[in-house]
């Protein structure tokens, strides 16, 4: 089914 | 020292109900230009990314860039002894504090409280100030009661935008459905809709978020929608003359 992905593997540490 | 003067307390405080459900313990980060937060909700989903400008604020004074660790739960207990109409002044002293000072005032009450301030280790994560190939803005209320409407038929909503305008639906056990809003360009800005759309984009998020998200409404008569195909969506209230309050939702993935 439909899954997710965090928020932080989009975005990369400051 | 770090003082913040904000002429409308209230403000503050329905800033904090809009992020309470999303993050527990946050930095709050003060700089000569203002007042920042950024936060990962506890599944790791979210982001909460607040914004206030030091020109928005009644008194603003920073003379070193400060991190304040606070738990949101003890901040809201504390705001709790303030009234609606309230200004609420946050200060600090000492150039590591410990504590963040409130002041609340009211024509017949001052009161002031310390809340103990907390080290955390966060990540904070470079969000790039990317174009998206949609965007939506549209009346926040709206926005919240079509999340209601379709979150009670599925747990996921999907959202299509298009030159016509935008489309929200629903796919469930019991049925589907689904909402287009029109674009309209009323002389009332509270009532507009309008949709810029170089690319168009269909994405289905986890409507839990988007109802948690929509505490926020109180602040922003209108609500801003940032969609991107298979990038986090970002929905944005602006906190007139002060600043903003960004959300980000990761979309669903089909495997």
């Amino acid at each position: 089914g439909p899954n997710q992905r965090t928020i932080n593997s989009y975005f990369s540490p400051k | 020292m770090f003082e913040a003067k904000f002429e409308d307390g209230g403000l503050f405080k329905k800033i904090v109900e809009a992020i309470k459900e999303l993050v527990k313990n946050v930095n709050l980060e003060a700089n000569g230009t203002g007042i920042s937060l950024q936060a990962m909700d506890t599944s790791h989903v979210a982001l909460v990314a607040l914004q206030l400008n030091e020109k928005g604020f009644k008194k603003y004074r920073c003379e070193k860039s400060l991190t304040m660790g606070l738990s949101i739960e003890n901040l809201q207990k504390i705001l709790k002894c303030s009234g609606n109409d309230d200004q609420i002044t946050l200060r600090t002293q000492d150039e590591e504090p410990t504590t963040l000072s409130f002041t609340f005032e009211s024509k017949n009450r001052i009161s002031e409280f310390q809340l103990n301030l907390m080290s955390l280790d966060q990540e904070q994560l470079g969000v790039p100030d990317t174009e998206y190939s949609s965007v939506v803005r549209m009346p926040s209320n709206e926005f919240t009661k079509i999340c209601r409407e379709l979150g009670n038929i599925n747990e996921a909503i999907g959202i299509e935008t298009s030159k016509e305008g935008i489309k929200f639906y629903v796919k469930g056990d019991i049925g589907e459905g689904q909402v287009s809003v029109k674009i309209n360009d009323t002389e009332k800005p509270e009532e507009r809709v309008e949709c810029e759309v170089d690319e168009p984009v269909n994405l289905s998020f986890a409507v839990r978020y988007f109802n948690l998200f929509n505490k926020a409404s109180a602040l922003s008569s209108q609500v801003i929608l940032s969609m991107s195909q298979d990038q986090p969506l970002v929905i944005e209230y602006i906190i007139e003359e002060m600043g903003s309050l960004k959300l980000y939702l990761a979309p669903k993935i089909n495997d």
